[in-house]
Parts: structure tokens; C-alpha cells; sequence
């Protein structure tokens, strides 16, 4: 029931609450206010007859009204030390887990997300967010990238070209994010790079939020025919695992190289050496 | 003889929107996986040829000197995002490539899924002893459906400053000891903490 400490105070530090939850970061000389949760959308259902009617599902993301429910309220935690890399391993639930990295060299901060088989017992879609919480005021405006080239500005509940009347608060927020999604004031920026394409937002000030997966079960008669109701090994649902890396306060090519190594990973291959030497091999 | 063209190929159909998005049919979610899967294991065949050729050019003709194991072969690991991966599991010792597909040097952290909490040594192509470090794996992670592993730890060590656009192997042993001449160790560089 303590407060849990990573890193040092030099480069970065981290602190997570008991629930094994961020709740400050300092990068540099850079404090912010971090906190962060793991919530689901409720995915619209209906017969599609008529837009009101339209379901959520493959082609578009249509939550109900209601707030998203959150999931990680209370967890199980596990902290690793050693040379290299600091880690708090966190479970949630049987369906929700997520381990917060910071290697010692490194000024980015590592969360692995763990989701699914969604439980669709209840018979709710579901659409899981994480949703990252900072003090940053952000005044209505986030950044994401465009297919990993050009970032660009987003301002919510607007749109350049023409007067926007938004029916759909949270869908008609979300763009598409392919390797970073930011938002800043005149103190900070705070950056969330993804391993893959996702949806994301800024819903309100100083807040980023991602969608990581989602388990719907009812078409949405834009084509597909079907629900996106994915199973895999022995018919359970899919489980989604990746990665976000959490940067703030540093230089903007930071963030540009720190994508670069992101999205194109280095490759590793194995070789079994049951009769080679090292000296052999070397 | 691998087949480039079936990775090319398999690219260019996920350039379809459906592919990018997942808006296909789910059979059609399998067969892209399917494909790429296959892409995949053909372009491992030329790595691995390749690697061969880089690594133990002249070797492999020469009776005094000793050569690459012939009969195993060079591998990916796809399942090390579940922590799985067999070469690793199952063989006391194994060389790691990795390659660095950016024109910049760069840091790559190795995390490598293994079944013992044993005593590894990492040693660089110079014969210099890696920092490592043993993470037991989550629990989450274990109980994923269908990962097959019984890896409980990874082992984790730092492949600093890869070359651009190049790669650097490291040779891994449980309990490796060296032959003849004892390396240099820098004494307060080396260190194992699970």
C-alpha cells in the first residue's frame, strides 16, 4: 500500500501509486503530473435501419454515451530491479495486465499492455482505451502523425475547412495515430508512440487516449457482413499485446528518433550453437 | 533457396485497406496472416543463408578450422512478443544477430524467454562479458491462450550501439566456460540480478 519509486532522479523518475497505476513522471528537469487508467467504451448496438440505429463495429467506432467504465481500479503488483531495466508488473484482472518499464539508459518510459479475451458474457461490445492523464494544458489542441510522415495539428470539436457541429463527441475526436500522438503547453510536451496504428484522442485538456483493442458483436453495415468479433487459440477471444512509450519534456527529435527505432525495430535471429565454441564461433 | 518475392508479395496485398485497418472478413484475417507467415519463413532461408556466407565464409572449406553448425539453421522468433521462443528455451547455447534496419547507430534492448533462473553469460564477438540481467515473466503473460512455453524469466542484456544498417551477434551459453586464455574482465562491469 506505498507509493512505488523507478528510476533515479537525475534522468527520469516515475512514480506509481499502489495500484500500480503512473501518478507523476519527471524527465529531466521536466515534472508533470502523470496519472493514468484502462477503460472501456460500450460499442453501440442496434438493427442499423436508421443512423441513430447504427452499430459500432468494424468500420466505424461508435461508443454509447455513457462514460467509460474503468478497469484498472485495483491491482496486482510486482516490482522488478536490476541493471538494465526496472519493471512493475501489474494485473488487473484475468483480461487486463500492463508492465511499466524504464530501462536505466533510456528517457522514455515502456508500457506493455496486456488485453483480452474481452468477456462478452454480458453482451456489450466493448472498446478498451488507455488513457494517460497529465496537468499539461493543452487548450483543445493534440498532435498526431500522418502515416509516420507529417505530424499534425488536431484541435478538438473543429475542423479547418468548415463549420463542425458534432454529433459524436468522443468518434468525431478520434484520429488516426501511426507511430505518435502529442500534446504540449508553453512548459511541456507530452508524447505517446504506439508499436502500431491506432485510434486516439484528446478528449480534454492534458489528456491522451489510445485505443488498444476492441471485441464488438454486432455488424455495422458498412460492408464487411460480419461482427468484429475475432477469436483465436481453442475459439477464445483475441488477446491484444504491445507496447506504449511514454516521453515528455525533451527535444522534439527525441520523439522523432525514438519512433524511428520504434517503428523499425531491430530484427533478431537465433542460431543453436549445441557444438560450436565461442572461440570457434568467434 | 528462399523466395523474396513472397514477403514483397505478401506487402504489397496488406497495402489493401482492409489489411491496414481490419475491416476484412475474419477468414480473410487468417489467410493475410497466412501469407505473411509464409513471406516470412521464406525470407528466413536467406537470412539465414546469408548470415552463413558473412560469418564463416572460408571456414566452412577448411578442415583445420572449424565451422558454423551446418545443420541448424538460423531463425526468427515471432512469438517473442508472448515471451516464446524455442531456440532460446531449449539450447544451453545459441548466438543472437541483431540487425539494425536504420542508417543511425543504435540500442536495442534483448529480452530473450528462457527456463531456468541459471547462471547466463553474454559474450560480445570480442569476447567482452554483456551486463544481463534475468526479469521473471508476468503472469499475464503466461496465461495468454495458446503460448506454449515454459520459459519463466527473460534474459535481458543491452546490444549498444548497433551499426547502421548492420548487425552485431552475441554468443549465449548457460555456465559458458572459455577455452585457453582467460578474458579481461572489467570487474564492477559484470553483474546478474534476477
Amino acid at each position: 500500500a506505498e507509493n512505488i519509486v523507478l528510476g533515479d532522479h537525475m534522468s527520469l523518475s516515475l512514480t506509481l501509486n499502489e495500484n500500480g497505476e503512473l501518478s507523476s513522471a519527471t524527465f529531466g528537469e521536466k515534472t508533470i503530473k502523470l496519472s493514468q487508467g484502462i477503460y472501456y467504451y460500450s460499442g453501440a448496438a442496434g438493427n442499423n435501419e436508421e443512423f441513430k440505429n447504427r452499430s459500432s463495429g468494424a468500420y466505424i467506432f461508435r461508443p454509447t454515451p455513457a462514460q467509460p467504465i474503468l478497469l484498472s481500479a485495483k491491482g496486482e503488483v510486482k516490482q522488478y530491479k536490476g541493471p538494465i531495466v526496472e519493471e512493475v508488473q501489474v494485473i488487473y484482472s484475468n483480461w487486463v495486465s500492463q508492465t511499466i518499464r524504464r530501462y536505466t539508459d533510456e528517457e522514455y518510459v515502456e508500457v506493455n499492455w496486456i488485453v483480452g479475451p474481452i468477456p462478452i458474457d454480458d453482451n456489450v461490445g466493448k472498446e478498451i482505451i488507455i488513457r494517460y492523464e497529465s496537468d499539461i494544458k493543452s487548450n483543445g489542441v493534440f498532435y498526431t502523425d500522418s502515416n509516420g510522415r507529417e505530424t499534425l495539428k488536431r484541435v478538438r470539436d473543429f475542423r479547418p475547412t468548415w463549420k463542425l457541429e458534432l454529433a459524436e463527441k468522443i468518434s468525431g475526436n478520434y484520429y488516426p495515430v501511426t507511430s505518435r500522438i502529442s500534446i504540449k503547453d508553453e512548459k511541456n510536451q507530452f508524447s505517446v508512440l504506439t508499436d502500431r496504428a491506432q485510434g486516439g484522442s484528446s478528449l480534454n485538456d492534458g489528456q491522451i487516449e489510445l485505443m488498444v483493442h476492441r471485441r464488438l458483436l454486432h455488424d455495422d453495415a458498412f460492408g464487411v457482413g460480419e461482427a468484429l468479433n475475432e477469436t483465436a487459440y481453442g475459439g477464445v477471444g483475441l488477446v491484444a499485446v504491445g507496447s506504449h512509450y511514454l516521453t515528455a519534456g525533451g527535444r522534439p527529435a527525441t520523439d522523432k528518433f525514438l519512433a524511428h527505432r520504434k517503428l523499425m525495430d531491430s530484427w533478431m535471429f537465433f542460431t543453436p550453437t549445441p557444438t560450436t565454441t565461442f572461440q570457434q564461433w568467434q | 533457396r528462399g523466395d523474396l518475392n513472397a514477403l514483397r508479395s505478401a506487402m504489397g496485398v496488406m497495402q489493401h485497406h482492409d489489411a491496414i485497418t481490419g475491416t476484412e472478413k475474419q477468414l480473410v484475417a487468417f489467410d493475410y496472416a497466412r501469407i505473411l507467415s509464409q513471406g516470412m519463413a521464406e525470407c528466413e532461408i536467406v537470412v539465414d543463408a546469408a548470415l552463413r556466407k558473412i560469418i564463416a565464409p572460408k571456414t566452412a572449406d577448411t578442415e583445420d578450422q572449424p565451422k558454423l553448425d551446418d545443420e541448424f539453421k538460423t531463425v526468427t522468433c515471432p512469438l517473442l512478443n508472448v515471451s516464446q521462443c524455442a531456440t532460446t528455451e531449449e539450447n544451453k547455447s545459441f548466438v543472437v544477430t541483431v540487425y539494425n534496419p536504420l542508417s543511425k547507430p543504435v540500442t536495442h534492448y534483448v529480452r530473450l524467454p528462457v527456463i531456468d533462473n541459471a547462471n547466463y553469460t553474454v559474450l560480445c564477438p570480442m569476447g567482452k562479458k554483456q551486463v544481463t540481467q534475468l526479469v521473471p515473466i508476468s503472469d499475464a503473460v503466461k496465461r495468454i491462450p495458446g503460448r506454449a512455453s515454459k520459459a519463466e524469466f527473460e534474459l535481458v542484456f543491452r546490444a549498444k550501439n548497433l551499426p547502421p544498417l548492420g548487425f552485431r551477434s552475441y554468443y549465449v551459453s548457460q555456465d559458458a566456460k572459455l577455452d585457453g586464455e582467460e578474458h579481461d574482465y572489467t570487474g564492477g562491469q559484470v553483474r546478474r540480478e534476477p
